[in-house]
């Protein structure tokens, strides 16, 4: 589903180049369950992105399904993000004056979805995530964690093919965490939906197929954890 | 240092009214290193904020120093905020326009220190979150965990009596989250630092002397882990 072939990222900073991304090779079959870890700063983010074509690579190449990200038109580019990829960002990005409901509605809207099938798409998506008593707060009248989760029901709206979430349960307690992850490797055994995390939480990563570990912009590792 | 007196926060949405803390009671002496722990929504911002002089009760009382909160000036709340109290936000809040440096020294040029006692005291915060070679980036140019580090220097900067943490080890690897605990534990141990914390973290936990549990804005239970 996914290659990365020796991939780099290079931040220019005034005359400084910092190489965010040094040269990552990388699989991802369809139905993996991909968690990257590594200290604050490494890359993670930078890697991820590129993965969801949100930003492209300085040298190397990310293919999805085959094709070179970097060579597809801007149209083709935004179809696959908009249909075959959910993205959770670490910052959540959610839009300031929609409420819950219309910030999960909107991939939907985008892809004219029907009225009648959004809207039992998104009431049953609040519901996963527990959000059912706030679907009219917007994100300000939220807590972290609950704004975590209505990206995380935004990202799953459009049923992708790949979700890439990065740090989804940073600010979950335990236990909102450990159901959000239910729901993640149950589309994952059942519908062969390809996850690819990042996270710092030990728990987090019981529940993936392979870590790879990355250390200043490079694989330290890759470590297969499938229970057979 | 800090007593909490029947606190009830009540937010309006539309014609709802969301009791987001319903009477919590609570004394935090000088010297305390108090987590607050509770699943997602549970209303930890909410109570820090109103600890921390940014939020004001719908009723009771928060006492800093025996003086009631809502009774003082706008002045004197500015200068406790100013002088008193460092605050990590939940989502950061750094200045955009600003780099990592300036961000950090910012509360310092508000309260008029020299140029150069600013300059040491930056950098030698900077160098305690282990960002030296990130001074002149701007907040988006860094990654999240490093941004979570940048918050967390900007409070300490101006040697606070108090330190209200909403979920500062969220974004971190445990070893760097480990470097900044161990700085506040020598904080509170050598300087009487009062801490308080809101985390999901139980690494986090471990480093309190007692663990406050709230649940659906009120408090569930108060436990003392203080190793003797
Ligand atoms: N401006 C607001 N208007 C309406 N409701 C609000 C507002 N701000 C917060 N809330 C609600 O108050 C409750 C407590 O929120 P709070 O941010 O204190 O939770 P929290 O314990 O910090 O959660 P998390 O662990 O997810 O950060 C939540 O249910 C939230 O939806
Ligand atoms: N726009 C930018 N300009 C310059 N450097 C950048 C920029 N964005 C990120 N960086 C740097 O690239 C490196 C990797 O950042 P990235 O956000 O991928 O880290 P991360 O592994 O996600 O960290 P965290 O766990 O803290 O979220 C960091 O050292 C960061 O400072
Ligand atoms: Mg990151
Ligand atoms: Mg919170």
């Amino acid at each position: 589903l996914i290659a990365l072939d020796n991939v780099q990222k290079d931040y220019a900073l005034g005359k400084t180049v910092i190489h965010a991304i040094r040269g990552v090779t990388l699989e991802v079959k369809e139905g993996d369950f991909l968690s990257i870890v590594g200290p604050s700063g490494c890359g993670k983010t930078t890697l991820l992105n590129m993965i969801g074509c949100i930003d492209q690579p300085t040298d190397g190449r990310v293919m999805f399904e085959g094709k070179d990200l970097k060579r597809l038109s801007d149209n083709a580019q935004a179809e696959i993000r908009l249909t075959k990829i959910g993205f959770i960002f670490q910052s959540f990005n959610l839009i300031p004056v929609l409420n819950i409901f219309e910030n999960i509605e909107l991939p939907l809207v985008v892809a004219r979805v029907p009225r009648a099938k959004r809207r039992e798409r998104v009431a049953y998506l609040v519901r996963t995530v527990g959000l059912e008593e706030f679907s009219d707060h917007k994100p300000d009248e939220l807590s972290g964690g609950q704004r975590q989760r209505v990206a995380i029901a935004r990202a799953l709206v459009n049923s992708p093919d790949l979700v890439i979430a990065d740090e989804p349960t940073a600010n979950l307690d335990s236990a909102t965490g450990d159901a959000v992850l239910s729901v993640m490797e149950r589309l994952n055994r059942e519908e062969k939906v390809t996850f690819i995390f990042s996270t710092h939480n030990p728990e987090v990563m019981r529940f993936a197929h392979r870590i790879v570990t990355l250390r200043d912009g490079a694989i330290a590792s890759i470590e297969n954890t499938e229970r057979a």
